[in-house]
């Protein structure tokens, strides 16, 4: 059985993207067979992951239409133990076509679960909103990782977004649980930053992780080669962080 | 008649809320009467501008049902000439149910055009999506605006972002037009952030706008203080490049 970890903030720019393709390599460099749904229209994830625009006929829209089955639209990355189930710009329509379905909260398990279970662990990429497809997610996820930009906005949304994961949890997941809140983007020398630090860990204690991911500009590079930070840079600041990260993630995983 | 100009881009977090906050605040500083409309249930632009949470009983949800005149839910802020109508978390469902609504993506045209009719200017902050709440943005707007961070992935939406708006063009809105792209969190010594204002200004020659918004703390610090950044900081290097840009954009839009 894999633990499916969904990687949500309806805040957008926040490093979710970031966090999944990274987190998701870092674990596959350990060994652990990762699996990332691309569930964002934009398709940043697949992106970053080198699945090109024109080779996304088998994706997650696909799937969850029922015309393409999820084993089929799976890929291998160019990091061994990586695979994505990419995503494009249809996924935007299922928004609004599963505002009709039966059970619309479950069609990421009902079409996922088999697929999934050839993995140790899948990472969900979520969009910047709490509509049907992120409640998808939720749905079906056994975890939650937010990462959050240590800014004002982005704390506001918070509050929020942990009262969503308690309805989802009395609704329609009661195994639903915060994995942790990861700061991204963080820049130390920043006092709204310290201050932000300082307001989660008081309010979340415990569940804020050690690890801080710091702005690294080599993080916002890779993507343009197609490459996770391993591949592109493993000295920078970043390839060391979400190292660090996962190292924290694959204890309280129990991976 | 009002100018109405949405500020749109499906891709999280590159500076939507920030520009139209503070271009709003520059277009009334220059006298012009100028309405800000949150369309984002995150509610940033409304906590930019002081609106508590616990103030907004009246928002666009209640307005796009039907409980609440427009008239009744434009609020002035704390700079003169500058109102704005809020939003909250209320406004998620509205997407749900603008899905069966009778021409749905013409909710915000028909609800609060009359109250438009009061000012020069209408600014509409958009949500990270191209949902129905963007396209009821885009179907009442005369110009968008797209904020442009100059990264990798925000570059990779913005020609999907082009093709919608040419979609929006020739169906709900015949005279919707792009008034131009304009960089944001822009750092100079960062080779990414060249090469991106590069390819942006090659490719869309003479809609990028000159001004440049640099990458500036103090930006992210006024929503804290719910102040625009002329109140917040009116030296810092974020004040001036919003008001040069609000100088270049009351001329293409003849304020
Ligand atoms: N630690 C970091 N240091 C520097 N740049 C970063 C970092 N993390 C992410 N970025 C860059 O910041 C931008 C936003 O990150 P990303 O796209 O991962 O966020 P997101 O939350 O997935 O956005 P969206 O809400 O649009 O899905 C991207 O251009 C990314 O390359
Ligand atoms: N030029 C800038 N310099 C520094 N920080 C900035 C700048 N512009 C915006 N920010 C900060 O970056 C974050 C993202 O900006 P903002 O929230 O305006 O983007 P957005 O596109 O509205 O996001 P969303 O997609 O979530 O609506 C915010 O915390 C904001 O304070
Ligand atoms: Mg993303
Ligand atoms: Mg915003």
């Amino acid at each position: 059985e894999p633990v499916i970890l969904a990687i949500a903030n309806q805040k957008g720019g926040v490093g979710k993207t970031t966090t999944a393709v990274n987190l998701g390599a870092a674990l596959a460099r350990k060994g652990k067979k990762t699996l990332i749904i691309d569930s964002d229209p934009q398709g940043n994830a697949s992106t970053g992951l080198g699945i090109a625009a024109d080779e996304r006929e088998a994706n997650l829209y696909a799937v969850l239409a029922g015309t393409t089955e999820a084993s089929a639209a799976i890929r291998p990355t160019s990091q061994a133990d990586l695979y994505i189930l990419p995503a494009n710009q249809d996924l935007a329509a299922m928004e609004i076509e599963l505002v009709d379905a039966e059970a619309r909260q479950f069609s990421f398990r009902d079409r996922l679960k088999d697929a999934a279970q050839d993995f140790d662990v899948v990472l969900i990429d979520c969009p910047p909103a709490l509509g049907l497809l992120t409640l998808n997610g939720l749905a079906w996820a056994d975890r939650v990782l937010v990462p959050l930009q240590a800014e004002f906005f982005a704390l506001e949304g918070l509050a929020f977004l942990l009262r969503t994961l308690d309805r989802v949890k009395r609704g329609s997941n009661a195994s639903l649980q915060l994995l942790g809140v990861v700061l991204t983007m963080y820049d130390g020398r920043n006092r709204l930053a310290q201050q932000v630090e300082s307001d989660v860990r008081t309010h979340l204690r415990g569940r804020v992780f050690k690890t801080k991911i710091p702005r690294n500009v080599r993080l916002s590079e890779a993507p343009s080669h197609a490459q996770p930070i391993f591949d592109y840079d493993e000295r920078s600041s970043g390839a060391l962080a979400y190292a660090a990260l996962s190292d924290e993630i694959a204890t309280s995983l129990g991976l």
